[in-house]
């Protein structure tokens, strides 16, 4: 549920 | 809590104006390059001539293409990453869309009610092919309504941030701690507008808009719903993921 949320949120704010 | 300083509310107000300019998605220097170009009457017509289902699918790509921009404006802001995950993905998922609306006032052109979509500015008729006639009028009069209160990029990030920290959202598991975020938030948003010597209706006006966003994006959901319910498998198929997960 909601993997591309997840992913996003863990991609670094580069 | 104690109380927040001048210099933290200054600070506040540095590293959201900062995160939103690098997530904005069009800089203002870029919109005025652009002049502000319309759609000629046979490019309008070939948006209007596109099959509902092709209409809906590119909309929501470009809401998709914005909403991953605002993602990255939420990273950004000071203690958003410290929620747990669930309370994160709460807000996005409610809050995402709203920004989007709000930040379409910084690419909205008032005098020819139009938006910048897809290269060029679009007027509501551009969109007669989605068949949500009264939702694009209603999303036209939001962006007019919010241009007419000539925020600042300072102040659009304060208010985009506001809208995004609503500790009201249901299933937020540490509802203090983003009402906390939010009344901090909140005081940076009044603290910039007496900075700039907005009169204090300002406030007020922008908390009204708040109730008007929640309504747009009921109706946007509503709208996709009822659009699903005749296109099953175009949504399935050929919609955005991102897009499906937030609004499924």
């Amino acid at each position: 549920k909601h993997k591309i949320l997840h992913q996003l949120l863990q991609n670094s704010t580069s | 809590s104690p109380p927040v300083s001048m210099a933290e509310l200054d600070h506040l107000v540095q590293i959201i104006s900062k995160s939103h300019l690098e997530t904005c998605q069009y800089l203002r220097e870029e919109l005025q390059q652009m002049s502000w170009q319309s759609f000629l009457q046979d490019e309008v017509e070939s948006y209007q001539n596109k099959p509902r289902e092709a209409m809906w699918q590119l909309c929501a790509v470009k809401i998709t293409e914005a909403i991953q921009y605002v993602v990255e404006f939420a990273k950004r802001i000071d203690g958003f990453m410290d929620l747990c995950q669930n309370d994160q993905i709460v807000l996005l998922k409610a809050g995402s869309l709203e920004v989007v609306f709000v930040r379409m006032c910084r690419v909205f052109d008032s005098q020819n009610n139009a938006v910048y979509f897809d290269g060029k500015f679009a007027g509501p008729d551009v969109f007669r092919a989605l068949g949500c006639d009264d939702l694009i009028t209603s999303v036209f009069d939001f962006a007019k309504s919010l241009c007419s209160l000539h925020l600042t990029e300072d102040e659009l990030a304060l208010f985009s941030a506001f809208v995004l920290l609503s500790a009201d959202r249901s299933w937020l598991q540490e509802k203090l701690q983003v009402e906390k975020l939010q009344q901090k938030t909140q005081l940076a948003l009044q603290h910039v507008l007496q900075k700039n010597h907005r009169e204090d209706g300002v406030l007020n006006k922008l908390r009204c808009k708040v109730a008007v966003l929640r309504s747009l994006c009921s109706r946007h959901t509503e709208k996709l719903s009822a659009f699903r319910a005749v296109y099953p498998d175009i949504v399935r198929t050929h919609f955005p993921p991102l897009y499906k997960e937030l609004f499924g």
